[in-house]
């Protein structure tokens, strides 16, 4: 079985937005714990993994199950949490069904098809990185904006204690810089000098669900992937992409 | 030039 009661379904909302930027089907591998789910996106150059505890939730009770699901299909349906309504999420396992409950002034429910998605058994690697920046995420996607305008890809970089988002296109550059001093940076944990290159719409899709008073850890080395975490509902989420590299 | 590579290829 498996059921759990979210007190703000548009918490959740937010879960789904995150992940379903990059992938378009997942597998929830549900457990007594809580909730995991890790994925590549389509063109394998990002990962996203997923953790929500059962604490995150205000009920939950479930043994294991792999609950596979059509994203888009799951955040056109979320998309129609209002803003007081707790949400529901039950296996309803005869029909073959993830059943989607609203509860507000009215109990709104949705059966969503269940997807034949088998659980990736995918780990995020354990990659040792010189570099973690705690930063706020308004200031960061900010910084992702202003790359935006000169180029589709943006270096981040760790010089002489700075952490540096740089771009530059054929004409144009556009670079902004974190001292550990700044307002925007909650800390720096600063290894050696790195510079890795991103594309920058799949860092603007991993960053899309986090509020702008959020925090995210960035870590960052040399032509390595980096990974991007951060909170959300009480669930954790954690994003790779990887970099591009001089061949 | 610089050329997108796979996360799959840092998964050791």
């Amino acid at each position: 079985m498996f059921k759990a009661v979210i007190s703000e379904a548009k918490e959740f909302k937010k879960i789904i937005d995150a992940a379903s930027n990059l992938l378009d089907e997942i597998c929830f591998e549900v457990s007594e714990d809580g909730i995991k789910a890790r994925a590549m996106d389509p063109s394998h150059v990002a990962l996203v993994s997923m953790d929500i505890p059962k604490e995150a939730f205000e009920e939950y009770e479930a043994d294991v199950h792999d609950i596979g699901i059509d994203l888009e299909a799951f955040k056109k349906i979320m998309n129609r949490a209002k803003a007081k309504d707790k949400l529901i999420l039950e296996l309803d396992e005869e029909k073959n069904k993830l059943n989607v409950i609203f509860k507000g002034t009215a109990r709104r429910k949705f059966a969503l098809a269940l997807y034949d998605v088998s659980s990736s058994n995918l780990q995020v690697p354990d990659i040792e990185y010189p570099n973690e920046i705690l930063i706020k995420a308004g200031a960061f996607v900010d910084a992702l904006k202003d790359a935006d305008l000169v180029n589709d890809h943006v270096a981040l970089k760790v010089d002489d204690g700075k952490f540096i988002i740089y771009a530059k296109g054929d004409l144009n550059e556009s670079e902004t810089i974190f001292e550990e001093d700044s307002e925007d940076i909650i800390s720096m944990n600063i290894g050696e000098n790195a510079r890795s290159t991103f594309n920058l719409e799949y860092l603007k899709d991993m960053t899309k669900a986090a509020s702008s008073d959020d925090i995210l850890k960035i870590c960052i080395g040399t032509d390595m992937p980096v990974k991007i975490e951060y909170d959300i509902g009480g669930a954790n989420l954690t994003f790779l992409l990887a970099p591009r590299i001089e061949s | 030039k610089k050329k997108q590579v796979k996360i799959s290829d840092f998964f050791k």
